[in-house]
């Protein structure tokens, strides 16, 4: 899973 | 961003606001379980400490403010302001029922064993379950309040409506997250009975009325 650096999501 | 998340942060920003009103309104948190909001304040605590170290956004950096300042805000009405309204007579619900395993499998299935990622990871857990409280409170009341059922409502069609951003982005941008998703999922069935209860019944200015 490419895992998205820092989360964007809240 | 796409339309299904920035919704869902709406839907979850309208249930915050709709719960905070009405305690504030009413001067009362009849119905409200206490426990559900510690469990909610927890959650953006742990999830959002990197408020600080690392900026997304503006919206990012605003909401999580908004969540924190309101979550802290509604406990303090429900356990400080309002203390003598609080049910706490209905509101018995076990968390460290829920407390226990959601630190267990926050140890063992992470993407990285690292402080900041095992807390966002808590935190993922903890919220899918952090509703229990108030659905066990509302059945053994045996009914709940119209705005609280609204409240519910937009609380629980927020994860919903993340579940289609994650099937947005896994096919537009390829990316997934399947701690977030498997916590989201759990997350919204757990609300299941009450959308049917609540489509079915609440929106014919029926009361919610749980079969006690």
């Amino acid at each position: 899973t490419n895992r998205a650096t820092g989360k964007d999501e809240l | 961003m796409n339309i299904f998340r920035l919704l869902g942060d709406v839907s979850h920003l309208l249930a915050i606001i709709i719960l905070l009103l009405k305690i504030w309104k009413t001067r009362s948190c009849a119905g409200i379980s206490g426990k559900s909001q510690l469990l909610f304040a927890l959650t953006y605590t742990t999830r959002y400490l990197d408020l600080v170290t690392n900026f997304v956004s503006v919206y990012n950096t605003f909401m999580k403010v908004v969540f924190l300042a309101a979550s802290y805000a509604t406990i303090w009405l429900i356990y400080m302001k309002f203390r003598a309204t609080y049910d706490q007579n209905h509101d018995t619900f076990r968390i460290e029922f829920l407390l226990l395993p959601v630190t267990i499998l926050s140890l063992v299935a992470n993407h990285e064993f690292t402080l900041i990622e095992i807390l966002w990871t808590w935190s993922i857990y903890l919220e899918a379950v952090a509703i229990l409280p108030q659905l066990f409170m509302v059945s053994k009341t045996g009914e709940a309040e119209s705005i609280t059922s609204h409240y519910l409502f937009a609380l629980g069609s927020y994860r919903g409506l993340y579940i289609l951003n994650w099937i947005y982005r896994y096919y537009m941008e390829s990316y997934y997250d399947l701690i977030a998703i498997f916590a989201g999922i759990l997350q919204t069935v757990l609300y299941c009975d009450f959308f049917y209860l609540y489509i079915t019944k609440v929106l014919r200015g029926q009361r919610l009325q749980l079969p006690a």
